[in-house]
Parts: structure tokens; C-alpha cells; sequence
């Protein structure tokens, strides 16, 4: 860890801070959460405390900000710059910007909250189903009054939970109406305008009228930002649309063809070729809590730190379960001292075979311990066998976040660090003991942290270091035509996806049975992945699927967004 | 699958294109984050200091210390990440 020269500190423990503004991306209270969120994390490991203030000049002031921001280190658009900070002072020092350029999610892809309906203000649930079609935002699907909505759980017709989704036609934010809805027309400058605009305006920031004339009225808001329109571009707040025409080819999805940076982006109206109009597709987006636990780091005295690893590393990096790096701790311990008391330690590591869940089907008949039956006994293993060399693995899996490659009775396992280079290997016995060398698919149940292991056509759960199984396959209810399960997909908590062939099956994990109105192609709901992949798993929110040592690399929306090779990109060889 | 894509790139108005070479980023990047500052200061050759400072740079970035700009070190510098300098001015 690095503390600025001269270790400038804050001379005083109750610290405060203040939210000037805030970003369209979400709504205000995710956003003083996420906030709240990343200060504890340091109050969790100091004695520092924050309070937040309304008005007047706390010791930390947040502020979102585009360009040319008011200080003299200007953002730099899309990417690159996300946020700054001043280390501890009076004035101007102490305080964070963040680039509202960027589109501000927790990491994972929009972050709907839902206003009216009756899900009481509950996120939105991606995807949900509605009329038995999937949907991955919000929609007007079903009404009449253009409203976007969404589902709050996986299935509006079984839970009929629902929201609506925020737009200029529901409510504003900031400004000063009060958050009321844009009314359209509005006059502004003698002009009418039917949308938002940035009109007017030198922040870029989009605004309308919340009366019929701004010249009159004076009374304007701020558009929040839909989940389905582009980020920046020169269409900013305008949706897709699907399909349109790029250099003569048809497009209904969004793309990255045209540029060299493989960002994905779409046209704004039916003809880019015509009409030039286009933006960014939202993606996974930026944490503002991770962002923003970084930047309060700075305001309360870090520099940046050499260990990537560390939240005081100057690259951003997503992570799910975050905690804070030992190098951190010991960095706002030298300027603060530890939090006196009990100190809360970081999160330990989750060790995936020891489930630390309560066992929802612990009673559950369906479930009966079968006898272990051990099929493999321990096996040295040959530490030059490398992952690097080999062509093609039996599995791939995601466990407790890390990637696990099997092969031949061993794996080895990439650790979340950008750069680590695959442990092992070590043998699948060992760990396993009941397991066969060769594992087609494995998945660990999000909910109970279950491990599940198929070969052939049977199937084992690992709970820690009890096992239940071999079981044949035909209990979960796939059919015996099935030869070998060959990959797997989390969708949401309780439900995979199991694929086999070109089809694949919807497991319903508690219920240990296959969903209603399966097989489904592979092809018809993953397009452009190859239909013979051997491999199916998921990792940091994408989809992959592998043939031979190449992999396919699906976003949430389901679109190819990378094809590459295993060994390089998520071996690191 | 493994045919190549024929990939056309477009100029997108309203973009931001940062057209600069990889040398130019490079520079600009050294500069905006403290490296090449320290340098310039220590009263350096342009040729040496861009060197020094790059290996500073793969230093505090964890990559190997080549001193040239190598395909790691310039995709570290797409990365995104915090605006504070990496070396204090």
C-alpha cells in the first residue's frame, strides 16, 4: 500500500460526506446504498465513522459528472477514466467525482428499480418470462400505454409480481419538479420538443420539461436512463432498433462489426447506413460500489497500491463477493489505526466443499442418502501434466467463483486473479473420492452450494464431503436416450440448464425434475455458438461455450460477443 | 468457425475517437498518470526516460519489466481505472 505524501489523514474520526447529484443509470436509493456500502467498508476496519449530510460542506463531496467536470482533470468519455478523488483536506480535497459517461450499474448488467405496480419497489428479475417468451428488459409487451415494465421474479404469469420500469414518462429526478414526469410537447426557447434533450445544456445531461413550457414555467427534471436505450453515441436515451441495416447487412441484435475496440453497439433507427444514428448497447456496466470503495479510499488518505489484488489497485476489476485485501487493511490501519474492539476479519474464502448453508432439502425424501459407492481410488498425480498442453478438457466449471478444468482423473483450478497462472493438477480422487477420472459436467447449485457431477448417464451431489450417488440421470427425468450430460448453465437460483446434443433441459434443482416444455434447441435459443460445443458453462456473467480449445463467449442478452481460445484467455498460459 | 471475420471499421460520429497511435497513447498515458513527470524532472534523454518510465510503470502494474511497449503493457493501458496519478506530482 501507498499513502499520498506527507500521509494526509482526516484529523478528525466522524467522518462526513454528502451526495450532490446523482447518475440516470440507477435509481437514487441503489445509489445511496452503494455508497453506504463502500464506506462501511472502511468503517468495518478503522474507527472512522460516516455521516452522510444534506446540505452544506461535508468532508466528502460526491459528485457525477461528465467532461469537463469542474475541476481540472476533465473525464475522458466512455471507458478509460471511471472515477477521482482528492486525498484528505480542506476545500476541494477529500472529495470524489465519478464519469457519468460510463454506465453505473453493481456490475452485473442493469439495475432496475421498479416503481408503482406491486412488487413494492423491488428490482426488476432478469430474464423473466412473461406469456411464456423470455425477456431480458424491461418491455411495453402487453400494454397499451407504451410503459415499460418488468417482472420482479423469474415468472410474471405464476408470481404476476410486476413493476414499472423508470422512464421520462413516470418520473424525473433532480432538477426542481420534484421528480414529476416530463410532459411532451414542451416549449424550450420558443422550440417544441417530443423527447428528452441535452439542449440547452453544456453537462450533456438529459432533461425535459415537467409543464408544457419550460420559457413559462421554469420547471424542468432530469431523464433517467432506460435499461433498453444506448449509452452515448449521438443517440443517447434512444432504444435500439432491431432490425437495422449496416453497410447493407441486417442486423437484429446488437453488434460490434464496424469497430476495431469490439465495443457492441446498435442503430437507433432502422437505417444506420441513411441515418447515422447509433449508441453503445448497455452492457455489464461499472460496481459504483466497487468504484466507489476504491475512491473513498483515496479521499481518506490511500494512493494507489502495487498489488492487483488490492481495492487500492488502480485497475478496476469486477468482483462478486468482495472483501478487503489484507494490503488495504494495513494501509488505513497505519493511517487510522484498527477499529478498536472485536475486529471484523475479511470475509474468509467459502471453501466449495464445505457447505455452510442450511439444507433446504434435508428432509426432502426425494433426496435419501444412496450408498457411496467410491469408483476411483487416490492417484499420484503427475505435476508435468500441464493445463497449457492439453487440446481439449472432459469439463469446464465455475466453483465458488474460481474456474475448474477436468481432464483425465485431474483438474486444475484458475483462481479469480486476472493473472494467475491454473493451479495444479491435482486428482479428482482426492478431493472426490467418489467420482469417476472422467467428468462430462459439473455445476454448483447457487442456492445450496451443492456440487453436481455427471458421467455418462449418472450423477453425484457433493455436499462438503458427503456425497449421494452414483444416481442415473433418468432421476432428474432427462430421457435414456441421453448418453452424456455435456454441459451446464445456472439460470437464476434453483434453475440449470443441462445440455446434451444439440438440445438442452431446464433442471428445477429443488424439485430434482425437468421443467415442463423441454428440450429446447440449442441452436433456436443460443444463436451462433456451435451446436456440437462440448462444453457449457458460466463464468463472471457470460455464457461459454468450448469445441475443441476455442470458446464462445455469450452475454446475458445472448449475444457472441468474443470467440477465443481457452488456453490463452482462461487458462492465461 | 474458425474462418475470419472480414471486419470493415467505420468512423461513428459523435464517437469518441481517440485517433492517436499506440506510441502516442502510450505517451499520454505516462504523462496523465505521474511516470514520465518524475522522469522529465531527473533530467533525462527523451529515448531513456519513456523507457524508465514505462518500466516504472510495469513495475507498479505488476507486468514484466521490459521497458518497451509491449502488447501487455499497452493493453494494461486500455484498461479502465481511476483517474489519480499512479505517481504523485
Amino acid at each position: 500500500y501507498k499513502t499520498f505524501d506527507g500521509d494526509l489523514k482526516w484529523d478528525h474520526n466522524d467522518v462526513t460526506y454528502r451526495i450532490l447529484n446523482y447518475s440516470p443509470d440507477m435509481d437514487s436509493s441503489v445509489i445511496d446504498d452503494a455508497f453506504a456500502r463502500a464506506f462501511k467498508v472502511w468503517s468495518d476496519v478503522t474507527p472512522l465513522t460516516f455521516t452522510r449530510l444534506f446540505d452544506g460542506t461535508a468532508d466528502i463531496m460526491i459528485s457525477f459528472g461528465k467532461a469537463n467536470h469542474g475541476d481540472p482533470y476533465p473525464f475522458d468519455g466512455r471507458d478509460g477514466l471511471l472515477a477521482h478523488a482528492y486525498p484528505p483536506g480542506n476545500g476541494i480535497q477529500g472529495d470524489a467525482h465519478f464519469d457519468d459517461d460510463e454506465y453505473w450499474t453493481l456490475g452485473k448488467g442493469p439495475v432496475v428499480k421498479t416503481l408503482f405496480g406491486n412488487a413494492n419497489g423491488a428490482l426488476c428479475h432478469f430474464p423473466f418470462t412473461f406469456e411464456g417468451e423470455s425477456y431480458t428488459t424491461c418491455t411495453t409487451k402487453g400494454r397499451s400505454d407504451n410503459l415499460p415494465w418488468c417482472a420482479t421474479t423469474a415468472d410474471y404469469n405464476r408470481d404476476k409480481k410486476y413493476g414499472f420500469c423508470p422512464s421520462e414518462l413516470l418520473k424525473t429526478f433532480g432538477g426542481n419538479a420534484n421528480g414529476d414526469k416530463c410532459v411532451f410537447p414542451f416549449v424550450f426557447l420558443e422550440k417544441e420538443y417530443n423527447s428528452c434533450t441535452t439542449e440547452g445544456r453544456s453537462d450533456g445531461y438529459r432533461w425535459c420539461a415537467t409543464t408544457d413550457s419550460f420559457d413559462k414555467d421554469k420547471k424542468y427534471g432530469f431523464c433517467p436512463s432506460r435499461d433498453t436505450t444506448v449509452i452515448g453515441g449521438n443517440s443517447e436515451g434512444e432504444p435500439c432498433h432491431f432490425p437495422f441495416v449496416f453497410l447493407g447487412k441486417e442486423y437484429d441484435s446488437c453488434t460490434s462489426e464496424g469497430r476495431g475496440d469490439g465495443k457492441l453497439w446498435c442503430s437507433t433507427t432502422g437505417n444506420y447506413d441513411n441515418d447515422n444514428k447509433w449508441g453503445f448497447c448497455p452492457d455489464q456496466g461499472y460496481s459504483l460500489f466497487l468504484v466507489a470503495a476504491h475512491e473513498f479510499g483515496h479521499a481518506l488518505g490511500l494512493d494507489h497500491s502495487s498489488i492487483r489484488e488490492a481495492l487500492m489497485y488502480p485497475m478496476y476489476s469486477f468482483v462478486e463477493d468482495f472483501s478487503l485485501h489484507e494490503d488495504d487493511i494495513e494501509g488505513i490501519h497505519y493511517l487510522y489505526g484498527s477499529k478498536t474492539g472485536p475486529v471484523p476479519s475479511p470475509t474468509p474464502p467459502i471453501d466449495p466443499t464445505t457447505d455452510s448453508y442450511p439444507d433446504p432439502d434435508e428432509t426432502d425424501a426425494t433426496n435419501e442418502p444412496e450408498p457411496t459407492e467410491t469408483t476411483t481410488t487416490a492417484q499420484p498425480v503427475d505435476p508435468k501434466k500441464d493445463a497449457c498442453k492439453m487440446t481439449k478438457f472432459d469439463t469446464i466449471t465455475t466453483i465458488n467463483g474460481a474456474l475448474y478444468f477436468f481432464k483425465d482423473g485431474n483438474y486444475w483450478k484458475m483462481p479469480g486473479k486476472n493473472d494467475a497462472e491454473p493451479k495444479g493438477p491435482f486428482a479428482i480422487s482426492e478431493k472426490w473420492p467418489a467420482l469417476p477420472a472422467v467428468i462430462d459436467s459439473a455445476f454448483e447449485d447457487l442456492l445450496t452450494k451443492k456440487l453436481y457431477f455427471f458421467s455418462g448417464t449418472r450423477f453425484w451431489v457433493y455436499t462438503g464431503q458427503s456425497v449421494l450417488g452414483p444416481r442415473s440421470i433418468e432421476k432428474l427425468n432427462l430421457p435414456s436416450s441421453i448418453q452424456k450430460v455435456e454441459g451446464a448453465l445456472q439460470r437464476g437460483r434453483g434453475k440449470v440448464l443441462l445440455f446434451s446434443g444439440e438440445n438442452f433441459w431446464r433442471l428445477d434443482v429443488k424439485a430434482q425434475n425437468i421443467d415442463r416444455g423441454y428440450p429446447k434447441r440449442t441452436d433456436v435459443v443460443f444463436g451462433g455458438v456451435p451446436s456440437d460445443a462440448h462444453d457449457v458453462f458460466q463464468y463472471k456473467g457470460h455464457f461459454y461455450f468450448c469445441r475443441d480449445h476455442f470458446y464462445w463467449r455469450m452475454n446475458s442478452r445472448r449475444q457472441v460477443d468474443r470467440v477465443g481460445y481457452v488456453k490463452y484467455d482462461l487458462l492465461k498460459c | 468457425w474458425s474462418l475470419p471475420l472480414k471486419s470493415i471499421f467505420v468512423t461513428f460520429p459523435g464517437d469518441v475517437v481517440k485517433n492517436m497511435t499506440d506510441t502516442e497513447l502510450a505517451e499520454g498515458y505516462l504523462e496523465k498518470f505521474g511516470y514520465m513527470d518524475t522522469i522529465h524532472r531527473s533530467g533525462f534523454e527523451s529515448m531513456t526516460s519513456t523507457s524508465k518510465a514505462l518500466k516504472k510503470m510495469q513495475r507498479q502494474m505488476g507486468l514484466e519489466e521490459t521497458g518497451e511497449l509491449d502488447k501487455p503493457t499497452l493493453e494494461a493501458m486500455k484498461q479502465p481505472r481511476c483517474g489519480v496519478p499512479d505517481v504523485a506530482n
